[in-house]
């Protein structure tokens, strides 16, 4: 049975330059009949697994699925506890300490059930899933990592707080499978005004991405996610079309502190305060209205948009061309629409979006707009690059070189 | 459930299989084989060579014994050492306490390999990161701006 499992996953599997790995992006798993634990309940063993799963899918580009109706050999990765000789495996497990699990390279897992494992953050014993989250590391192709701090380091220390996969072990599971890449709908800094303990009133803001249904918090200061994020649009935004948008402006000034969402032809106004949409607007109008309405001389749909606080405009895209918004006026500027590549050049020839944009994003951590497309962006030059004028689009980069490990997760294990 | 007789379950817990600990440098020699830090074959032994071809005097035998257990010592120490520098211990070549606890400790069973993936040569590489994005990363680490 094993040789011809061995014999059918091999079609499977590629070398690459001296590293095994699995072939594809969506692995089956399943802990199997004959492999329970006596310790913790099956839906216990089964939500550990689960997490530690994602906590891969986060930071790569592989996705994990749970599978209970396949035949045994269509599954990529199978678990199971067992004590001394267990499961058919030729390696027995020693009793409680030392040993606590073995995984085999693109192959099974295997817990010791005479070890004492405990769900997380709990006190005594060896956590699971940080044992999970190890040996599925050997299965994806990690060795022991003798790096403090490394979740594949051999010796098991016990879980300090929430563990989670460090810059260093993403790149490691990252230089077998590469980065994550993707396009995004919608990026955007949102803007939250917070009371010190002094009652001094402070403006944060934390930077989001949406792709599709889902949305991601992005951590500036350490390059990565949120851990356990992505998460489904309508739990963060309540009243936001499940699908997700396909813009997002903060029209910020003296008179104006308004946040509106757009999708198809329609858009929505959020209210910061009740963490959902505005049921209707000043007028007495329902929510969603019609683009051309809210905004005359704009319709739906649109590629995506942002305001610019410097001159009191929105910037819609949609195509090829660029629509400048007057907030103040609230009309049209005259000499709209025009060109993206007018309005916005390039500074290399060449070397320009042209249209059909998926978002523009003005970042208060960079204090600069980008407009991004498909796996790519381009940053507009900012005034301090005194070389250049103000709106020149500098060369396109790749997204995942600029912000890191914006992963999808398999929809089975979203919240 | 597992079964048990006992109200506080110290029939069960009695009856797990408690792991043999590392105690002595022969367990030690067992532990460093079973991770990967004495590769089997690794020195070749004179003596079995020369036995097979039956050409072997006592003489030449004792020597090659020696030999044999020296080159086997080595491989302990070595190996022993190797144990020590990777676990962040004293690499004393001594089979001490503070190794002692270390091959005791919770481990996974997979063995250990000394090649780590190239962590830095991803597909899409962040070698070819330039200077501007270095300065960029740098500078998240400031405040965000307030108004």
């Amino acid at each position: 049975k094993k040789r011809h499992l061995e014999a059918l996953l091999k079609s499977r599997r590629r070398r690459d330059a001296g590293h095994m790995a699995f072939s594809k992006t969506l692995l089956k798993w399943r802990l199997i009949g004959e492999g329970y634990s006596s310790q913790l309940s099956i839906d216990e063993q089964k939500y550990i697994f689960r997490l530690a799963f994602r906590m891969w899918s986060e930071v790569s580009p592989l996705q994990f699925v749970e599978d209970v109706h396949s035949p045994l050999e269509d599954i990529d990765i199978r678990l199971g506890f067992g004590t001394g000789r267990h499961l058919g495996c030729s390696q027995r497990f020693d009793g409680a300490g030392r040993e606590f699990a073995h995984a085999w390279f693109l192959g099974d897992i295997h817990f010791d059930d005479d070890e004492h494992f405990t769900v997380p953050n709990t006190g005594n014993g060896i956590s699971l899933l940080k044992v999970a989250v190890h040996e599925i590391g050997h299965v994806l192709g990690l060795p022991h990592i003798y790096r403090p701090g490394s979740i594949m380091q051999p010796s098991y220390l016990p879980q300090d707080g929430g563990f989670e996969l460090d810059w260093m072990d993403r790149k490691s599971i990252q230089s077998l499978y590469g980065v994550c890449t993707g396009g995004f709908s919608t990026v955007f800094d949102w803007i939250r005004k917070e009371q010190t303990p002094y009652g001094e009133v402070v403006v944060r803001f934390n930077t989001y991405f949406m792709r599709g249904g889902l949305y991601w918090l992005y951590e500036n200061r350490k390059n990565r996610t949120r851990f356990g994020d992505p998460v489904a649009v309508q739990v963060g935004w309540h009243g936001l079309p499940s699908g997700g948008v396909d813009a997002y402006i903060h029209v910020w000034n003296r008179k104006t502190d308004a946040v509106y969402f757009f999708k198809g032809v329609q858009y929505w106004r959020y209210d910061s305060e009740n963490d959902q949409v505005f049921t209707e607007d000043s007028d007495g109008h329902s929510y969603p209205r019609l683009i051309s309405e809210g905004f005359p001389g704009v319709s739906g749909p649109l590629d995506t948009a942002y305001y610019d606080r410097r001159d009191a405009h929105i910037y819609f895209f949609k195509g090829s061309q660029v629509f400048r918004f007057d907030v103040r006026r609230n009309r049209l500027a005259s000499s709209s629409p025009r060109l993206l590549s007018e309005v916005f050049p390039a500074f290399v020839p060449g070397n320009h979006p042209i249209g059909h944009l998926d978002a523009a994003y003005f970042s208060y951590t960079h204090n600069s707009v980008f407009l991004l497309k498909g796996s790519g962006f381009w940053r507009v030059s900012s005034r301090r690059r005194a070389s250049l004028s103000t709106s020149v689009l500098l060369p396109r980069r790749e997204l995942d070189q600029q912000w890191f490990d914006i992963c999808d997760v398999h929809h089975s294990s979203l919240r | 459930e597992k079964i048990f007789h006992s109200r506080d379950h110290s029939d069960v817990l009695n009856d797990i299989h408690q792991a043999e600990l590392i105690t002595d440098s022969d367990t030690a020699e067992v532990f460093l084989s079973k991770y990967g830090f004495i590769k089997a074959g690794d020195v070749d032994d004179p003596q079995t060579s020369a036995e097979a071809s039956g050409e072997m005097d006592i003489g030449v035998s004792l020597d090659l014994q020696e030999a044999g257990s020296t080159s086997h010592d080595l491989q302990f120490l070595t190996a022993l050492k190797d144990f020590q520098r990777l676990n962040a211990l004293p690499v004393t070549g001594v089979f001490d306490d503070a190794t002692k606890a270390a091959m005791n400790k919770p481990r996974c069973g997979v063995t250990d390999q000394n090649e780590e993936p190239d962590s830095t040569a991803e597909p899409d590489s962040t070698s070819t990161l330039d200077h501007t994005d270095a300065e960029t990363r740098t500078s998240r680490n400031t405040q965000p701006p307030v108004r």
